[in-house]
């Protein structure tokens, strides 16, 4: 559904929540998990993104998140569970060199509509600053849809800069969801 | 009609709004 933007603003495709999360171990997940602001234009994106801080300067444990209105930002959520992330996932010095271009590349993709039809595909983008090394991911909605999930991947890697020999893997949330981290296999590569 | 914006129109308009 294209939403209505005021006169004069870049209406963008879709309406996109952002969210952030900080770690407080004293609550839930879900208490840690706030909405920040929704926006549909591209003036709102930009207004958004330059009075936010850069993920970079988060703390450990936080994450931003950005997702199309109706979609939290979860694997339990209807348009999440069938999906999955194609994972990105940086190396300690990357914070400084490359984590804020990475994310930024992200959000651009995602609010232009990068994907060409395989962008209804897309639920969202998240973000996770972690001591042991950054990730960054992009959800699609369905694992087993080859053809999207690939197409996504190939688009995402070009749009990052990524070298030819640098290896990106697609996850099911349920593969995820049921292994730690680093054991979950890759469902697709590119 | 989709409504798609390549990375450069995107980011013409980042440092308008940067400054506000």
């Amino acid at each position: 559904v294209l939403v209505a933007a005021p006169l004069g603003k870049h209406p963008l495709q879709h309406r996109w929540a952002l969210w952030f999360f900080k770690n407080d171990k004293s609550k839930t997940w879900q208490a840690n998990l706030r909405l920040v602001t929704k926006f549909s234009t591209v003036e709102d994106f930009w207004a958004l993104y330059s009075h936010i801080q850069l993920a970079s300067k988060l703390t450990s444990g936080c994450d931003y998140s950005l997702f199309k209105d109706g979609i939290e930002p979860m694997w339990e959520d209807n348009r999440n569970k069938c999906g999955g992330r194609w994972l990105i996932t940086l190396a300690k010095q990357q914070r400084h060199t490359e984590l804020d271009h990475f994310w930024l590349e992200t959000l651009l993709c995602l609010i232009g509509e990068s994907f060409g039809e395989y962008s209804s595909e897309v639920c969202g983008a998240v973000i996770n600053i972690r001591a042991k090394g950054d990730k960054i991911a992009v959800w699609t909605c369905e694992a087993e849809d080859r053809d999207g999930v690939t197409h996504i991947g190939r688009v995402y890697k070009e749009r990052l800069g990524l070298s030819s020999k640098v290896v990106i893997g697609y996850q099911a949330h349920a593969d995820t969801a049921t292994k730690s981290g680093s054991l979950t296999k890759n469902k697709f590569v590119v | 009609e989709k409504k798609r914006y390549d990375r450069e129109f995107l980011l013409g308009f980042q440092f308008i709004f940067a400054s506000m």
